[in-house]
């Protein structure tokens, strides 16, 4: 990627991360659509042999040969039984039976996570840059498990069961199916052994925002990455007749629009179907477009579709609408025609431009790519949302990363805009989504790995957790572009990713097997349910002990106070108990604890202590926190801020509470 | 319906398996034989489960879910792309 490194302050990491050996022997797993291996990003100029202990393999298939892997490109499988089974055999005109990736998201995915610096990368001259993956050093394997029909689950758990065999130390899935129970959850299911072989598993939170309760991939032992905006932008101003303009953005690179304004139809005006507005195949008529702007609203088919349809009809080029379902949201597109999208806001203004003018015209603008935007980041709209609906006691996202327009390694087999009809071809494409931000945070876990060998998947995950931040640099809180209102927890979790603090985090909140154990017991799962998901047929939950979520060491906390009915001055109070681990210098951490104006500050917050003495590296100091609260309305939330300082390290844990 | 295979994931007991099996997918094999003549297994898993994936029809999947050593069979899912 391009930007992101930067954006993370990965430069200023250098010091952190031992300089040699380490950080070479970390494999990361790219559960994926394979990979395009010819491309600069997984060559392995300067690496060394691979690792003794590697037991992967690089499968030959349709166009894809063991010659294929490096050095850097490691290992590469692809597994699709479970795919023809349902689906019928690959179709090989369409797509490689192979490990060989024809989508291009996995080639996406894999550079942005490990892959190989890159000089003078761009899209067609847009976000040009040095190219680089998080764990830069870091090994790649790729195991393509997501096919032209869908990602099937007994594809998954093969794959995963063959990662950790390999030998990978961090997965990374870009993939999500819904929300069910963990034990019914393939991904969460092959995440446990991973987790408690000592794997790290990332996965996307999911892009069914900014609707609450949308999240994917909640288990505790997952790290879930929703998605934020870096500060990069690639602006294309609409200017109306009217002398008016507005901001959009595209990716466009080609013929440019004429200087003179050209006349501007509304799509849904010049076609023959109710829903022409969307600029869906065959619904334009030409006569109506030919020559002229179309504004097509968004939704339903891809963006970049829209503009091929209108391109189709002879239009010279397109205004992409958002609607209240994206609000602000610009999401860039490498379109066929001169084209840009802008917010529902601006699309609000031109609409009635149109509307009260009875010869509109307009024109595009633009103006390439632009850094240093602020406020950045700000959550994307698209990012999935909590509060977490399998368990509300365990607060998800746990952070966010970059995931929107983020540039990295493409296929060659199609091209930017990912149709059909697209003849280019690039060796990097720009992309939105949280399977974007899940590969900056695996890449970031395998740095952690790197400077960090002996420290636990659940350390890693602390670490990345208590040191993402919730504010930007003056104070204010992360913004959410869904409402261009402070985002909560409920949003970003922990906050955005930090990396070089990740790196030093002072104390981690840190879990075995047994916690996690533990923590099924608490969620009262029979002993067949905790059989299937963590292979102990023998295991049971012991009926002398109390279980609690409230005592599993999460780096979070979410709390969920019911309502007594029918009084409406009773009060709650809820006891968290939590487990640090000093993994820094020795030291005195003292507590702060901040709770938001409204429903948040209703609740009472006391730690006990208030101190922790820390004498030698690996102590551990267990503190507890009551929560007090009100009697509130059902529905009302609230949130706040834990933290634990050194003067130096701070280590921070959001809070959620919520009234039923 | 009752007839049409869909693809199962089957969680097995490895301690509950029968002394007269050495190898572990022998007995699923066995397992999924007993149920089925034509039941076809696509993977077998022996790190992240224990257990296989099998084509099964609803009544055949009824059918395992009562044999000795399963601990659960569940229809397979669908994901997607982020």
């Amino acid at each position: 990627t391009t930007r992101t490194p930067e954006f993370l302050g990965l430069d200023k990491t250098e010091g952190l991360v031992p300089a040699s050996g380490t950080e070479t022997d970390v494999v990361v797993g790219v559960l994926d659509t394979g990979v395009w291996p010819e491309r600069s990003s997984f060559n392995d100029a300067g690496f060394g042999p691979v690792p003794a202990g590697w037991k992967g393999a690089c499968e030959q298939g349709t166009n894809f040969s063991t010659a294929a892997c490096n050095r850097k490109l490691i290992g590469a499988r692809f597994f699709c039984k479970g795919y023809e089974a349902s689906m019928g055999p690959v179709d090989e005109t369409k797509e490689s039976r192979s490990p060989r990736d024809d989508d291009g998201h996995g080639t996406h995915t894999s550079s942005t996570a490990a892959g190989s610096a890159v000089p003078s990368a761009s899209l067609l001259g847009y976000a040009a840059g040095n190219a680089r993956g998080m764990a830069v050093r870091a090994r790649l394997a790729v195991y393509k498990v997501c096919w032209g029909g869908g990602c099937f689950s007994s594809d998954i758990l093969a794959a995963m069961e063959r990662a950790v065999d390999d030998g990978c130390h961090v997965l990374s899935l870009s993939l999500g199916g819904g929300m069910s129970d963990y034990y019914r959850d393939s991904v969460a299911i092959g995440a446990f052994t991973a987790m408690e072989k000592g794997v790290l598993v990332s996965c996307s939170a999911g892009n069914a925002g900014p609707s609450s309760n949308t999240l994917s991939n909640v288990a505790p032992w997952i790290t879930t990455v929703g998605a934020g905006t870096l500060d990069r932008d690639f602006p294309a101003y609409v200017s109306l007749g009217n002398r008016k303009n507005y901001s959009g953005v595209s990716l466009y690179s080609g013929k440019p629009l004429p200087d003179s304004p050209l006349p501007f139809v509304y799509a849904g005006n010049v076609s023959n179907s109710t829903n022409g507005n969307l600029c869906m195949p065959g619904t334009l008529i030409p006569s109506l477009v030919a020559g002229k702007l179309v504004l097509c609203d968004r939704g339903i088919n891809a963006r970049v579709q829209k503009g091929y349809v209108v391109r189709e009809a002879g239009g010279a080029g397109m205004i992409l609408a958002n609607t209240a379902a994206n609000g602000e949201e610009l999401v860039a597109d490498a379109h066929l025609l001169p084209a840009t999208g802008v917010g529902e806001k601006a699309a609000s203004s031109i609409r009635s431009y149109m509307q009260s003018d009875p010869n509109p015209t307009a024109t595009i603008v633009f103006s390439g790519t632009k850094v240093n935007i602020q406020p950045s980041p700000v959550v994307a709209a698209f990012s999935s949302r909590g509060p977490n609906s399998i368990t509300p006691e365990i607060l998800k996202p746990d952070l966010i990363a970059p995931g929107v327009n983020i540039l990295a390694g493409w296929t060659g087999a199609v091209g930017p805009t990912g149709l059909t009809v697209d003849p280019r071809r690039v060796e990097f494409n720009i992309i939105s989504g949280t399977s974007m931000s899940c590969p900056h945070v695996s890449g970031l876990a395998a740095l952690l790995k790197g400077a960090h060998p002996d420290w636990s998947p659940a350390a890693i995950k602390s670490a990345l957790m208590t040191t993402a931040y919730d504010v930007y640099s003056g104070g204010d809180g992360i913004l959410d572009i869904a409402t261009g209102k402070p985002a909560s927890p409920f949003d970003y979790g922990a906050g955005h990713v930090d990396p070089p603090r990740a790196l030093d985090p002072g104390l981690v909140y840190d879990l075995t097997v047994e916690d996690y154990l533990d923590f099924l017991c608490a969620l009262n799962y029979t002993a067949l349910q905790i059989a299937s998901l963590s292979k102990r047929s023998d295991f049971k939950c012991s009926g002398e002990r109390t279980y609690a979520v409230s005592g599993f060491n999460y780096p979070s906390f979410s709390v969920a106070f019911t309502t007594a009915s029918g009084s409406s001055t009773a009060t709650t109070t809820v006891t968290h108990v939590r487990t640090v681990t000093n993994v820094g210098p020795v030291g005195t951490y003292k507590v702060s604890v901040m709770t938001s104006e409204g429903d948040g500050g209703a609740v009472k917050v006391v730690v006990d202590p208030s101190e922790l003495d820390f004498k030698t590296v690996g102590e551990k100091r267990s503190y507890k926190v009551t929560f007090t609260a009100g009697s509130m309305p059902s529905g009302s939330v609230g949130f706040g801020r834990l933290e634990w300082t050194d003067g130096k390290h701070v280590v921070a844990s959001p809070m959620a509470f919520t009234w039923t | 319906t009752n007839m049409i295979k869909k693809t199962y994931i089957i969680h097995m007991a490895k301690s509950q398996m029968p002394n007269t099996f050495v190898e572990h997918q022998h007995w699923y094999e066995a397992s999924l034989t007993s149920i089925s003549s034509s039941a076809e297994m696509l993977y077998t898993y022996d790190t992240v489960i224990h257990g296989f994936s099998a084509r099964l029809s609803p009544a055949e999947a009824k059918a395992l879910e009562e044999t000795p050593g399963v601990l659960a069979v569940l229809p397979e899912t669908r994901y997607e792309l982020h």
